[in-house]
């Protein structure tokens, strides 16, 4: 099984 | 579990809603690098900006009182943005913590 090594990168929203 | 968090330095900021937008841009959420939302950009004449006391680099921590820990990106925007929303309030109140 693979681990991930890196999380997902941020989105960026405007509000 | 212990919360790094208490130990930092966390401000509650009240924006009035003065302004047609609240302007500012926000990255991370559960699940990312920054697991909190933090503000990465503030824009001129917005509510947020017109309050003054938001800073970019402040990471998120509560909505009027609504905690945005364990909350993914897009669920922490909705959470702003419907308390940007509501005619209830004339204002939002941040609690909003500063990191290093």
């Amino acid at each position: 099984r693979e681990k991930r090594l890196t999380l997902p990168p941020s989105e960026i929203t405007l509000l | 579990t212990s919360s790094p968090i208490s130990a930092l330095n966390t401000a509650l900021v009240r924006v009035v809603k003065n302004s047609n937008t609240l302007g500012i841009a926000i990255e991370g959420g559960a699940n990312t690098r920054q697991p909190l939302p933090r503000i990465v950009t503030i824009q001129k004449g917005g509510s947020a900006h017109n309050c003054g006391q938001l800073k970019v680099g402040q990471v998120i921590l509560e909505v009027n009182g609504i905690s945005l820990r364990g909350q993914e990106h897009e669920e922490a925007a909705r959470i702003i943005a419907e308390a940007f929303k509501t005619k209830e309030k004339d204002h939002i109140d941040f609690l909003v913590a500063e990191l290093g």
